[in-house]
């Protein structure tokens, strides 16, 4: 079945790298890498990528919907208005088909998970994250990440967190967060639950492999200090997000998005 | 004597860690690390602070001006202009007083030089930084640095480099060399080479000290996976930069400012 996936965030978060470990390939190739500034596109624009791929056994047709030029250029008024309109125009194209034909044969190409990626600052949340986070929380699963965030300390991790969620509290973000039901065993609520708490999550993203001070072969990133290794959980959060996307809540996003973002899509639009 | 240093860019690249760690003084407290975007300046302001140093031997009153706003809005367009009017201002204060008294009295509170703080990407400058630096290079000593370089291996800083002094030539931004003379000693050629060849600058700031594995106490960032030192040349180019600013150049940034780029202004505005 079809797992559509939107990635959002400014050039040079390490988005391209993420997604290719993610699904562990090179869906992005490193080319874009040198595309100078005054070249990028002036506008947002909306691209798509698919891969079948095969995770725990189940196959899937992955599409990744990138939105290269958001946030890059001097003015990012109304960079969100491609990417809004792409979002409804899967919702719309959905609906026609809906009307015409028996539901069971609709390819599904609405997004089922928006993946926002945040400048590892060590601020707080930026007025064109909460901007656009507000345009499109109420069409997606919104899952906002940490980007590259090897570049903070353990306690800077947490601190920056701290105030991202209470930003997201206090603007009304409507983050996804996994449903926990009553009939769960214990084990599945603990972990649910710790998986709730790490939100947003630190990520770092490889695709080299690279040997630690013990000799392991990892998937990491290399530095004269040390070797930060992506899978290992003492080190980010990506083991967690690939949890969310690919792992235990790939049905969740998918139900979510059809059984109450795009019932509220449709009902606003006949409203109309 | 003075040393007014200007320093740009945006919110989260460390800039106020990096000037504590120059001149080894919390210039700057952690304090403005938790002010929401929603009550940052909408427009980008000038602030000064100014302290009396030591730095081998030479007595300093120093200037740090900080330029918070900027790049931090969802449109940065015109966010140069109250930058640039700050530089003129500091000219045609002092172009006053040159009319009025004898020269050796003057206080000199013209910019001896702007640290641009680059996002370390891994791309290449982003619109905003060259349109900056255009607006700017004419008037001040201008040095580029890439922020936060400890987010970058070793060779994506060698090619980061590359990529932005690329752009540098491409966009003939004129920034800060140190001269070279013929009558210079081999080891000062030496090590002036070595700095040039270095330019921009990749550092990394912090006034914490963390113990590394073989025991030392040093500045420096302590991750999970290793410990960054600030101060070996090793791990960035922080020395460097001090070097530039506060130790072997000194005297040529200033002598530069009061020579060729006051002058420039000073012929410019004469003539209109
Ligand atoms: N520190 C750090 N750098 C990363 C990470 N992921 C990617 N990078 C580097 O960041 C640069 C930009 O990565 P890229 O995936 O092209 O970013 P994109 O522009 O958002 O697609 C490259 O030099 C990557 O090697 C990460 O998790 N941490
Ligand atoms: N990775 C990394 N983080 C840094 C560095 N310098 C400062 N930081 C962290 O980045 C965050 C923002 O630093 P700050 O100096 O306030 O940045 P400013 O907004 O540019 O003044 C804080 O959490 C700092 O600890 C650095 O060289 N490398």
């Amino acid at each position: 079945f079809n797992l559509n996936v939107m990635v959002v965030g400014e050039s040079g978060l390490g988005k391209s790298t993420l997604m290719n470990t993610l699904f562990n390939r090179n869906l992005y190739s490193a080319s874009s890498a040198a595309i100078p500034a005054t070249e990028k596109p002036s506008a947002v624009e909306i691209e798509s990528l698919s891969a079948d791929i095969e995770e725990n056994g189940v196959r899937l047709h992955l599409t990744i919907i990138d939105t290269p030029g958001f946030g890059d250029a001097i003015n990012n008024t109304d960079s969100w208005t491609s990417i809004v309109s792409d979002i409804n125009n899967r919702f719309d194209t959905y609906l026609e088909a809906e009307s015409k034909v028996t539901r069971n044969t609709i390819a599904d190409t609405r997004v089922h998970a928006l993946i926002y990626f945040i400048e590892p600052t060590g601020h707080s949340l930026k007025p064109l994250d909460i901007t656009f986070m507000k345009q499109v929380h109420g069409k997606v699963n919104l899952v906002p990440v940490i980007a590259k965030s090897d570049t903070m300390t353990e306690e800077e991790i947490v601190e920056f967190k701290q105030r991202i969620n209470d930003d997201i509290i206090t603007h009304n973000i409507n983050i996804f967060k996994p449903a926990q039901f009553e009939n769960d065993d214990d084990d599945t609520i603990l972990s649910t639950q710790d998986l709730i708490a790490k939100i947003p999550f630190a990520v770092v993203g490889s695709t080299t492999a690279v040997t630690t001070a013990d000799d392991r072969q990892v998937r990491g990133r290399s530095y004269p200090w040390g070797v930060i290794e992506v899978d290992n959980e003492e080190h980010c959060d990506f083991v967690r997000l690939r949890d969310l996307l690919v792992r235990n809540f790939l049905e969740e996003l998918r139900e979510r998005t059809g059984n109450v973002l795009y019932e509220n899509y449709r009902t606003e639009k006949l409203k109309k």
